[in-house]
C-alpha cells in the first residue's frame, strides 16, 4: 500500500543503510528479527553478512563535518589505546559518543554594541540513530571557536545560550526553553573547542523519542576581565561555527562493553588510570557532577 | 626380564622403551593455543567507514586438544568425557574443539549513513585466551 511505499522512502532519507538492508535480498529476514538486525550498528551489519560490499555500494553516505571529524578523532585518542582497547578512565561511563552536524542552520547575525555580538541560529538535529537501547547520559552543544581577533593572555569571555525548542506539531509557539550564562576563559592558547551542557534541555525530548529536534539557539558573547569592573570592552568579533551535539550514551545492548558496570559481568575490574583529563574545558564544571554519577553507578 | 627368560617369545622389535609408552600422554606438537592474526579495515575496503582503530588483532585460536585437559585449558569434565565417547564409542563424534574462552573489548569509530559520527565500544572482540570444549 501506498503508505508502506512513503513510509520506505521517508526511511530511505532518514537512515538509508536500514533501507538499503531491506533492498538487499540476502537481509529478507522475519519481520521482527529484520527490525532487530536493523537496529545492529552498522558495525555488526557488516560483520555478520559479510555485506559490507553490496551495503557500502549501494547506500550513498554523507561525508561528515572536518572538524567534527577532528573532535572525535581526539576523543578517540582519550578514550582508547592505539590497538583500540578501552581505557578504563574514573567517569568514563559511556560506552557511545554520537556526534551530529545539524541538518540545517538559518543565521541571524546582528551586532548590538551594548550587548555584544549575538548569534543566533536555528538548528536541526536528525537523532534517528540514537538505539532505544542507548540511555542519554550527558548531551553537549560543541561550539569550535576561531578567533579572528589575537586575543591578549587572560580574557574572560561572558556568554550567554539560550535555546528554544521549534515544536511544529503544536500550534501554541514553542514554550521549552533553555538559558544557560557562562563565562569561558581563554588561556593564552586559543581555545579550539567549548562543550556547553544542555542535557536537562535535550533529556525530556530523546526520553519522549522525539527525533527531530529544532533548537533556536542565541549566543551573545562580550569581552570582559572579571578583575576590573569596569563595562565589558568592545565585544571581539568571535567567528562562531554553528555547533554540533554531542551525545554521551550508554549502550544497554548485549554487543556494547560494560567495562565500567562491574556487577554486570563480574569481570576483573580493568586497572582504573586515574582522573580522566578532557580535552576540553567544561563550562558547566559539572565533573563533580559526573563523577557523583560515576561513583554511583560503578557502586 | 620375561623376554630375557624367553627371548622367542619376544617380537623381533627393537629394545622395549619407555619414552614410546609415554609418548601417548605428552600434549600434542601443535596444541591448542592462541595465534596472532592483524588486520586493517583497509584490507576489507571498510575504512571509507571505520576511522579508527587503523588495525584490528582478532586473534584466534588452533591446535589439537590433548587427551588429558585438566587445569591446564580450565576444560570442564564433560570435554574429558567427550573424548572418551570419541575414542572408545563413536568415532563420529567430534573430538573436543580448540575455541577461545576469553575476550577483550575493541573501541571502533565510525561514519554513519547520515553523515553523523558515533564512537563506540564492542563487548568481545578479540580472542584473549584459548581453551578445549
Amino acid at each position: 500500500p501506498r503508505s508502506r511505499s512513503r513510509g520506505s522512502l521517508e526511511k530511505f532519507l532518514a537512515a538509508p543503510e536500514d533501507a538499503a538492508s531491506e533492498l538487499n535480498p540476502v537481509l529478507q529476514l522475519p519481520k521482527g528479527v529484520r527490525q532487530g538486525y536493523a537496529l545492529l550498528p552498522p558495525l555488526l551489519k557488516a560483520l555478520s553478512d559479510q555485506g559490507a560490499r553490496t551495503w557500502d555500494s549501494e547506500v550513498p553516505r554523507l561525508q561528515p563535518d572536518s572538524r567534527a571529524l577532528r573532535f572525535m578523532k581526539k576523543l578517540y585518542k582519550m578514550s582508547a589505546t592505539k590497538e583500540g582497547i578501552p581505557k578504563a578512565h574514573k567517569g568514563h561511563l559511556y560506552n557511545t559518543v554520537r556526534l551530529f552536524t545539524p541538518f540545517l542552520e538559518c543565521r541571524h547575525h546582528h551586532r548590538d554594541l551594548v550587548k555584544g555580538d549575538a548569534h543566533s541560529v536555528d538548528l536541526l538535529f536528525n537523532l534517528d540513530r540514537v538505539t532505544a537501547l542507548e540511555h542519554l547520559l550527558k548531551s553537549v552543544l560543541l561550539y569550535s571557536f576561531d578567533t579572528s581577533v589575537p586575543i591578549s593572555s587572560s580574557v574572560t569571555f561572558i556568554c550567554h545560550l539560550s535555546i528554544k525548542e521549534h515544536d511544529f506539531s503544536s500550534q501554541v509557539c514553542p514554550s521549552i526553553s533553555h538559558s544557560l550564562a557562562f563565562s569561558l576563559h581563554f588561556g593564552v592558547r586559543k581555545r579550539k573547542w567549548v562543550e556547553i551542557d544542555v542535557t536537562s534541555f535535550l533529556q525530556p525530548l530523546i526520553a519522549t523519542n522525539r527525533r527531530n529536534i529544532h533548537m533556536a539557539v542565541n549566543f551573545t558573547c562580550l569581552m570582559g576581565d572579571p578583575q576590573r569592573s569596569t563595562k565589558p570592552e568592545n565585544p571581539v568579533n568571535v567567528t562562531l561555527v554553528p555547533p554540533s551535539l554531542l551525545l554521551y550514551l550508554n549502550d544497554t545492548s548485549e554487543q556494547a562493553y560494560h567495562g565500567w558496570n562491574l556487577l554486570r559481568h563480574g569481570r576483573k575490574s580493568p586497572v582504573w588510570t586515574g582522573q580522566r583529563n578532557s580535552p576540553l574545558v567544561d563550562p558547566m564544571g559539572d565533573k563533580k557532577k559526573g563523577n557523583s554519577k560515576g561513583k554511583r553507578a560503578s557502586r | 626380564q620375561r623376554r630375557n627368560e624367553n627371548p622367542k617369545a619376544a617380537p623381533a622389535t627393537s629394545p622395549y622403551n619407555l619414552s614410546e609408552y609415554f609418548k601417548q600422554f605428552v600434549f600434542p606438537q601443535n596444541e591448542c593455543q592462541l595465534h596472532n592474526f592483524r588486520l586493517s579495515f583497509s584490507q576489507l575496503k571498510w575504512d571509507k567507514w571505520i576511522i579508527a582503530p587503523h588495525r584490528y588483532s582478532p586473534q584466534y585460536c588452533q591446535g589439537d586438544c590433548p587427551r588429558v585437559m585438566g587445569h591446564r585449558y580450565g576444560s570442564p569434565v564433560h570435554t574429558m568425557v567427550q573424548n572418551l565417547i570419541y575414542e572408545k564409542l563413536d568415532p563420529s563424534v567430534p573430538k573436543p574443539s580448540c575455541v577461545p574462552a576469553e575476550y577483550s573489548p575493541l573501541s571502533v569509530l565510525t561514519i554513519e549513513p547520515d553523515g553523523s559520527i558515533v564512537y563506540k565500544e564492542y563487548e568481545d572482540m578479540i580472542a584473549t585466551k584459548c581453551t578445549c570444549r
